[in-house]
């Protein structure tokens, strides 16, 4: 690998990107999505972080242009030069262009617009054009035969990390910003006994851990959890949360704090949130909920709060009539007031304080009794 | 290059396309202009050897059919070497 000459790089952890304008090749969300997934890409093996910004100047500018658009670095037309970037730097410096001469495509029919943008933000976060063939930061564009196989190369991994370093490999060393936040307030340890969660939630095949400031993100296919400041992902979004619980169908995870909740679609938080949550049906007397899980399959939502809980049909949009219930009469073993609740290979997971409850919905009844973190690997 | 036909305006354009190439993204210095058509093209030797080390092929000096199509490929747009 190569950095750029006087190895220009980002001083600091967290970037903003911003999506300038959209090809017509592609719907805005294939672009958007092909953006986020390419800024995974980086994440994943380094430090950085990013969250996106809808107006105003971001480090790094995304855009689409043909031949002659301002830079004095023109694109050729079809074929050839697909897209460029600038290193590390204020302005223009870290921007990313596409020529828009070209077929975008999600899939390798035409210019994959993920493999392009994956290098030219390699370029945005300081890494030159690197003479391994196998490497992402190699020139030359070659279309994977199957996508879903694409691994960064080590070339590209000792490349970023020797600008950024790894990512955080312990649970007990966040990425926290440099300057110590006045509110600072202790870090929960992964493996504490007495650990217990504010909520729990999927996200596109992961699980988040929720507690105080902080969330534990745990990829399936990595063993060790990745503890992250919730800020790092969403700026805006508040701590100590009530409940959150991922809409697979929607793509959306819902995030709910006192009588508001959000509404979260990768790390953007959807315009027009938050909203309140009797906009869902719930009774007015309730001001909070504990937790909230929605069942995948049976496309139902049920939301909890001290020993009852409501039940909202996802198809119909609407809260279910004969609610409350009591949680005991319909999850027996489920008792004492419920944390957070996760569903995972079609069983609900009920966490209350330090232990854990696997509670099978076909057959009725608590299968399993774990400790909170047993997730965490500890 | 094979003479099969009289060239089209894009053939001549693709004269010029090599050394265009080593211009940008190998930094061959423009003053080596029209050099193909000369003899003495030391410099662009260079270059094409140093293209042809970076892009992995083998290192020759000569424009071969290998090194054209390598050439032709889509890429992106920031140089390989210099800056």
């Amino acid at each position: 690998f190569h950095d750029f000459l006087g190895t220009p790089k980002w001083r600091k952890n967290h970037l903003t990107y911003r999506i300038v304008n959209y090809t017509q090749d592609l719907p805005r969300e294939a672009v958007d999505s092909a953006i986020e997934k390419a800024l995974r890409v980086w994440e994943e093996v380094s430090t950085l972080t990013f969250s996106r910004m809808h107006e105003g100047e971001a480090d790094i500018m995304i855009s689409f242009a043909v031949r002659e658009h301002g830079d004095f670095y023109p694109f050729d037309g079809p074929g050839k030069s697909l897209a460029h970037a600038y290193p590390p730097g204020p302005g223009f410096y870290g921007d990313v262009h596409f020529d828009d001469d070209e077929k975008w495509t999600e899939d390798t029919s035409g210019t994959n617009l993920f493999l392009v943008a994956a290098h030219e933000l390699g370029h945005s976060l300081g890494l030159f054009h690197s003479d391994d063939p196998e490497a992402l930061m190699y020139p030359l564009y070659s279309s994977f035969r199957d996508l879903t196989q694409f691994r960064l190369s080590q070339d590209d991994v000792d490349g970023i990390q020797s600008l950024y370093g790894p990512p955080p490999t312990s649970p007990d060393t966040p990425v926290v910003p440099t300057e110590s936040s006045p509110l600072e307030s202790k870090i929960p340890a992964a493996c504490d006994p007495a650990l217990s969660f504010d909520a729990v939630s999927t996200l596109r095949g992961e699980i988040l851990f929720f507690k105080d400031r902080y969330l534990w993100r745990k990829l399936h296919w990595k063993p060790q959890p990745e503890f992250h400041l919730i800020s790092t992902f969403w700026p805006s979004l508040p701590s100590d949360l009530d409940a959150a619980y991922e809409v697979i169908s929607k793509d959306t995870v819902f995030i709910f704090k006192g009588n508001k909740f959000w509404a979260l679609r990768g790390s953007e938080v959807q315009a027009g949130y938050p909203k309140s949550i009797h906009t869902l049906g719930l009774p007015p007397a309730i001001q909070k909920i504990d937790a909230a899980v929605s069942d995948k399959e049976k496309k139902k939502t049920y939301f909890f709060t001290g020993d009852k809980y409501w039940r909202f049909d996802e198809k119909r949009q609407s809260m279910e009539q004969g609610f409350p219930r009591l949680i005991a009469d319909d999850f027996p073993g489920v008792d004492g007031k419920v944390d957070a609740v996760v569903q995972s290979f079609g069983f609900f997971y009920f966490f209350s304080g330090s232990t854990q409850l696997e509670f099978d919905p076909n057959a009725r009844m608590v299968t399993h009794i774990f400790k909170s973190n047993s997730w965490l690997l500890c | 290059y094979p003479l099969n036909g009289a060239a089209k305006e894009e053939d001549l354009d693709d004269l010029d396309f090599p050394q265009r190439y080593l211009e940008y993204y190998y930094n061959l210095g423009k003053d080596t202009k029209q050099v193909y058509r000369s003899k003495d093209n030391g410099p662009v030797i260079k270059k094409t050897q140093e293209m042809q080390k970076f892009l992995g092929l083998e290192v020759t000096g000569k424009l071969d059919l290998d090194t054209l199509e390598m050439m032709r490929k889509p890429r992106c747009g920031v140089p390989d070497v210099g800056q």
